[in-house]
């Protein structure tokens, strides 16, 4: 038996919309620790882990650790009928293959539920390890989805490097070059409107905007989002989720063939 | 050129 209480129904609104286009489908994992997510895209360069925890739900009963395959554009299908304010309830059964969302109105004037058919899915789970990143970078999401918009007009790869200049976003493409560059800045009214960079080593490493743009569908998530750098290793997007958790994005380097 | 690299040349499989 499973039962979810999320009475900011429109988190797992944005979490679909911030998801559904990377990956087609994948296993919602349900543990006492919380409701959770790990997903590739189909050409395994991109991963998407979720957490939401089970104490940011209204009522989190969770019997036995359950996974649900579900296809992302149906389940954003099924949610996009709940209002804004709703509150959500995700329902299932051990050995269902359904679940159950239940949309309520904040009067409770309204309530509807919807039956979605779950499905069984090979998924290959990775272990991603504890890693200490040579640069850390907080900025406000809105700047960063901004800079990975107007970047992927001019070429299709970005380099990402940082110095302690501040971080440098670079281009090129048919037309020209581009370089934006974004120093540390923590002198603003808001903590969300500051840049801040931590370095301990200078990082450059090139990545796909494609998937960038991808990642920056969670902007709605949160104010800020912080990209953790290091030679080697997959880029980490991470948009914290109010009081609940995080989405985090992972997006394998280009290297020079 | 540049060439992509695949998640699985740093993360193992649980």
């Amino acid at each position: 038996m499973l039962e979810l209480r999320l009475v900011q129904g429109s988190l797992l609104k944005k979490v679909l919309e911030a998801t559904k286009d990377l990956v087609t489908d994948a296993n919602f994992d349900c543990s006492a620790t919380g409701f959770s997510l790990q997903a590739m895209d189909s050409s395994h360069v991109a991963l998407v882990a979720l957490l939401l925890r089970s104490e940011g739900f209204e009522h989190y009963r969770c019997d036995r650790n359950i996974s649900m395959g579900m296809n992302l554009n149906n389940m954003s299908k099924m949610l996009k009928c709940a209002g804004n304010d709703d509150i959500i309830t995700i329902k299932g059964d051990d050995g269902s293959d359904t679940v159950t969302f239940m949309f309520e109105s904040p009067n409770q004037d309204k309530i509807s539920d919807f039956e979605m058919k779950l499905m069984d899915i090979d998924s290959e789970h990775l272990g991603i390890p504890e890693a200490e990143y040579h640069a850390i970078v907080k900025m406000p999401s809105s700047e960063f989805q901004r800079i990975c918009k107007d970047l992927s007009s001019i070429g299709d790869t970005v380099v990402i490097s940082v110095t302690k200049e501040g971080v440098k976003f670079s281009t090129r493409g048919d037309i020209g070059t581009a370089n934006i560059v974004c120093r540390q800045n923590k002198t603003v009214d808001k903590p969300e409107e500051a840049t801040i960079i931590e370095m301990n080593e200078p990082v450059s490493l090139t990545f796909a905007l494609r998937y960038l743009n991808s990642f920056t569908k969670a902007t709605p998530l949160s104010e800020s989002v912080t990209v953790s750098l290091s030679s080697e290793l997959p880029v980490v997007v991470e948009y914290k989720i109010a009081d609940m958790g995080y989405i985090r994005f992972y997006l394998a380097p280009k290297i020079e063939d | 050129t540049c060439k992509q690299q695949k998640l699985s040349a740093f993360f193992g499989c649980k």
